[in-house]
């Protein structure tokens, strides 16, 4: 069932932002998005993966997208609170671009982000970042790939054919 | 408008498993899941935040969740498909819980993103992972702080008033 996917979208103007060797405690991430959230800064996917407990205790990385334009305020602010949010690096990566897929009924649902990984692997395209949901699966990849990247969802989707 | 956030969700029958030091090249997600996905075993939540470029060239981590009652095999496909992903080590965790924040139009709204993080922060609850969508903001904390989460989160939401 293929068909649970709906569509392929493709966010161009965003670029990755990724706090390495954050603090790992309570009330960190808190510090990193309130300043971004007090300067109606819009962020559009969060990801952490790890926690102190997996990594030894030298911190942990949080990644999170905002459009272009807001690279330089998102930089300052996270830079303006280093203090209470602890951080050993922060990088801003605007060679990215989110692909999605869209559908319902998604979350445990292994099989279909296993077609997305699949046709994107064969392809030679690198995923730098997934994160997932009920009704979306995004991955970031570099802009290079974009239109690569959605043709080779359509077809392992079998979009085209409806 | 906190009214966007109509409720609060538990998912407490997650295990977390992460695979460290995953090789980070196209293909590599594809042949994590793939055998979990021929084994029809669900996982609710993918999250990968850093790919080679921004952490050198040791490889990258994924984390996901699987019931527990799919931990041991789980472990047993990614250890047999080890050559094939390559990894440097795989971890369990059963003491985890998913809690989610669900409503619509979530993207984008940094805001509600803060509330939740500052309200777990507030509480001394230590975040582990995090993925967001349109949908939903998840986050995985340790099983003991389950209920004092869903309260501190349903109060931060305003959801015991409506
Ligand atoms: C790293 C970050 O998520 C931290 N653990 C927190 O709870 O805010
Ligand atoms: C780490 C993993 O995501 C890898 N980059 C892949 O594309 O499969």
């Amino acid at each position: 069932d293929r068909k649970k996917i709906r569509g392929v979208s493709l966010s161009a103007n965003e670029v990755k932002i990724t706090v390495l060797g954050v603090r790992d405690e309570p009330g960190t991430v808190g510090a990193i998005f309130r300043p971004l959230a007090s300067a109606d800064i819009d962020v559009s996917m969060i990801v952490q993966d790890l926690s102190r407990t997996s990594k030894g205790d030298d911190g942990t990385d949080v990644t999170f997208t905002v459009e272009q334009k807001d690279k330089d305020l998102t930089l300052k602010l996270i830079a303006d609170a280093r203090e209470e949010i602890g951080f050993r690096e922060i990088i801003a990566d605007e060679d990215v671009v989110r692909v999605s897929v869209i559908g319902m009924n998604l979350e445990k649902n292994t099989g279909m982000a296993q077609i997305m990984f699949d046709a994107l692997g064969k392809e030679g395209i690198n995923i730098q970042a997934i994160s997932t949901s009920e009704v979306k699966i995004s991955v970031l990849v570099a802009n290079e790939f974009a239109e690569r990247a959605v043709r080779a969802l359509h077809s392992a989707y079998i979009l085209d054919a409806r």
